[in-house]
């Protein structure tokens, strides 16, 4: 049959490079009469063959002594693809629909490896063969492309560069936990592989970061979705270590990726991880210097970072959508009619069940939320540069009001959810943190609040305490103002009702 | 309340001192149970 | 009833595609036993690093194969040097010799791993035996590193030899008049002598003086 003949052809190759170079002059006659002699003259054959050659180096992996090469004829079709990448002509279709089809005859391969004998399906020899692709990739596109000796090829290899990690990323969008729990493992060593993460966070323009927020979206969603109350696996464990891992990882050498992506990813990040959720906060820009948070005498208006907006990657304004237009004139000018509708629009049609501390559903629209807080955040933010800090540290600004009045007429959840995502904001010395500790601290010791005064002190922080209470690392900005509310004139925490009478938390208090 | 991380930063190879150290450049696995071996970084021979 | 899925090719694994993107859409609430079984088994089969090393395919031989004990590995093995031991050795450096003079490493995305460190200890005959006899490779390239961003030594793309630039100073001359004159007097560099050296590794397979005809051409040299 044709397949066995492409058995043949393949394994005439995986021997070839067991005693030459891959850079050896057979190796280029090799490959072309592959294509002269009709073994890769169209696409139908080409799929056949690839299919075929993949086929049998996962038979063979699986065969193999596992204590000898196993990846042999897997490292020799991934040598073979890039082989072809390279030097074909890419006269009738284009390297990115070449790039597709190699990726999506892999991924039909693997589904049906996966599916239809659970016992037998390994994903090792799969990510080998994605691993080598990266290696190679990695390899050929060294100094700008500069080993490729033909000028127009070194070109477009340059131009397509981007693409071929997006193109790769999509495709392990598709491969993620959801679709394919056999591959989670695998997945997960990709998405952290050292010739794809760095890579992604510092392609020029950040042209990478969009497609590797997908996947670490679809990773932390598979968190959201199996991690239950009590009831979490060995396995869904392991998965949240290695995420825990890559993050710090992320943390220590891109951290701004984690600053101008905080939002998309607090959107995401399951309700329980309080040190992942900090983790991902406390990401600092990489050549800040921080004052010390725990200094009584900190005066942020003296300190020049915290002048700055951050830069945010995505514009929440997207998110907001039937409420932006109230939202905004709000900003311009508040009234009590467009809060009711703003407000009216924070609640859900159905409860949305979350495994929280202390609750275990709720009826709010935690995103919305997120999304208007960070929206006013923004606003207030240009509006301290343009005009004066005077226009926006003020309890008069339209940006306080907003937020006090949701505060104010909200349900108990709703004041929760306003004030956790106001504290998300407490981040590195920058405006946003700057502004908040000022709003959160003069809404802890305003009178404004009448009988629900004690509501929101107790609220604001039991949600501070989540954060500190915590392993570290700690935000800057929730230690500063942790630090302000301990030291404050104005209320003497020991004296709250809520903290006094319950035996653990006084406790903690007076220690802190 | 989480896990005290210093051995997990440890091991990604996270400077304990204030000098600064990429370390997905040379990542070896998610987990240090599997990152027995040290992997080949990117590298680049001149002609 | 779709096209592809009466395409020869690829109709029985489309199916098993599609089959994939159901709980994509729609993730379970609780995972079914087949997929906490597949996640296990995953999880037993996790890749390592050795999986997520770069494919190590055909090199030329060094020299003829010769029989190891079966109890030696054939994949060479990195292991993870403990950081505190390579920092305490950069304190032994023989004042004496020239090639550790700035002995400071360099630091980038190699410094910290346990070939670089161990590389930072061999001599330079085994610097320059693994640069001229492992082309190719990623041990020729950190053999270079070593040489080039540790020791200081330029590599000349015209002869492929490995240069040293060595400053030497001299001994105060002791001059008895007082009569030297200032234009003279001014040569800040009269009390250094600059000589260079390169490794013969064509024939003498040892660092040689440069001749007096020697001119530095910076051209020359690869930018490493």
């Amino acid at each position: 049959t044709s397949t066995e003949r492409y058995y043949l052809v393949f394994t005439e190759w995986v021997r070839l490079l067991q005693r030459v170079t891959s850079d050896d002059k057979i190796i280029f006659v090799f490959i072309k009469q592959l294509m002269d002699k009709g073994v890769l003259s169209d696409s139908d054959n080409f799929i056949g063959f690839v299919k075929a050659a993949l086929e049998l180096s996962v038979y063979s992996f699986k065969e193999s002594d596992p204590t000898g090469e196993v990846f042999t004829a897997i490292d020799a079709l991934s040598k073979l693809l890039i082989k072809l990448f390279i030097l074909q002509d890419f006269a009738g279709y284009s390297r990115q629909e070449y790039l597709n089809t190699v990726f999506s005859i892999i991924l039909l391969v693997f589904s049906n490896d996966h599916e239809e004998d659970e016992a037998t399906f390994n994903e090792r020899p799969y990510f080998r063969l994605l691993s080598n692709f990266l290696c190679e990739w990695a390899t050929l596109r060294g100094h700008n492309f500069i080993k490729v000796a033909d000028q127009k090829t070194r070109k477009e290899l340059l131009s397509f560069d981007a693409e071929f990690y997006n193109i790769f990323a999509s495709y392990l969008h598709s491969f993620q936990p959801f679709a394919f729990p056999g591959f989670s493992f695998a997945w997960i060593s990709l998405l952290s592989h050292r010739m794809f993460l760095p890579v992604m966070l510092r392609l020029p323009q950040k042209a990478g970061w969009e497609k590797l927020m997908l996947l670490l979206i679809d990773l932390l969603k598979f968190l959201n979705q199996y991690t239950i109350k009590g009831k979490i696996s060995d396995a869904v464990s392991v998965v949240y270590k290695g995420t825990l891992r890559i993050f710090l990882g992320i943390s220590n050498d891109v951290p701004q990726f984690l600053i101008e992506n905080h939002y998309e990813l607090m959107n995401n990040l399951p309700i329980s991880y309080f040190q992942l959720k900090n983790v991902i906060l406390s990401a600092i820009p990489l050549k800040m210097l921080v004052p010390n948070p725990f200094d009584s005498d900190l005066a942020l208006e003296n300190i020049t970072e915290c002048q700055n907006p951050p830069v945010v990657f995505y514009d929440p304004v997207s998110d907001i959508q039937a409420l932006k237009k109230p939202v905004d004139n709000y900003l311009r000018i508040p009234s009590n009619s467009l809060l009711r509708t703003i407000i009216n629009g924070l609640y859900l049609t159905e409860y949305d069940i979350k495994g929280g501390v202390g609750f275990d559903m709720l009826t709010t629209n935690n995103k919305l939320i997120r999304a208007i807080v960070l929206h006013v955040a923004v606003e207030a933010g240009l509006e301290n540069g343009r005009t004066s800090s005077n226009a926006v540290f003020n309890t008069k600004s339209s940006y306080y009001q907003l937020l006090f009045d949701l505060i104010h007429d909200g349900t108990i959840e709703l004041k929760f959810q306003v004030i956790q995502v106001m504290i998300e904001q407490l981040r590195y010395p920058n405006i946003h943190t700057r502004w908040f500790i000022y709003v959160l601290r003069d809404m802890f010791v305003t009178e404004a609040w009448e009988e629900q005064r004690t509501e929101v002190q107790e609220i604001i922080l039991r949600s501070l305490l989540e954060r500190v209470i915590v392993h570290n690392p700690h935000t800057w900005g929730v230690s500063v103002l942790f630090t302000q509310l301990l030291n404050s004139d104005e209320v003497n925490l020991l004296e709250l009702d809520f903290i006094n009478n319950i035996p653990e938390i006084k406790h903690m208090f007076v220690q802190l | 309340l989480g896990a005290d991380l210093s051995s997990m930063i440890h091991s990604l190879g996270i400077p304990r001192d204030n000098t600064r150290h990429r370390v997905l450049d040379t990542f070896q696995s998610p987990w240090a149970e599997t990152s027995r071996s040290e992997v080949e970084p990117t590298f680049f021979i001149p002609d | 009833s779709n096209k592809a899925f009466k395409n020869p090719l690829f109709k029985k694994e489309l199916k098993y595609w599609l089959a994939s993107k159901k709980p994509l859409m729609q993730p379970y609430k609780e995972m079914p036993p087949k997929m906490v079984s597949q996640l296990e088994s995953s999880l037993l089969n996790c890749p390592d690093s050795l999986d997520a090393d770069s494919p190590y395919l055909y090199q030329v031989p060094l020299s003829n194969p010769h029989p190891t004990s079966i109890f030696f590995p054939s994949e060479p093995i990195r292991f993870t040097y403990p950081y505190e031991v390579i920092k305490s050795n950069q304190g032994n450096l023989n004042p004496n010799d020239k090639t550790h003079a700035s002995h400071q490493s360099v630091e980038d995305i190699y410094s910290r791993t346990s070939l670089a460190k161990i590389f930072s200890k061999f001599d330079l005959d085994t610097l320059f035996f693994i640069f001229y006899h492992y082309q190719g490779t990623y041990d020729q390239f950190l053999a270079a590193r070593e040489l080039s961003q540790n020791r200081h030594w330029l590599f000349n793309k015209v002869d492929s030899c490995w240069y040293f630039r060595e400053i030497e100073k001299l001994p105060p001359t002791i001059n008895m008049s007082n009569t030297i004159p200032n234009n003279k007097r001014e040569d800040s560099n009269s009390d250094e002598e600059e000589s260079w050296r390169y490794f013969d590794y064509k024939k003498s397979w040892l660092a040689r003086r440069c001749g007096p005809d020697f001119v530095y051409h910076e051209e020359g040299f690869e930018k490493l």
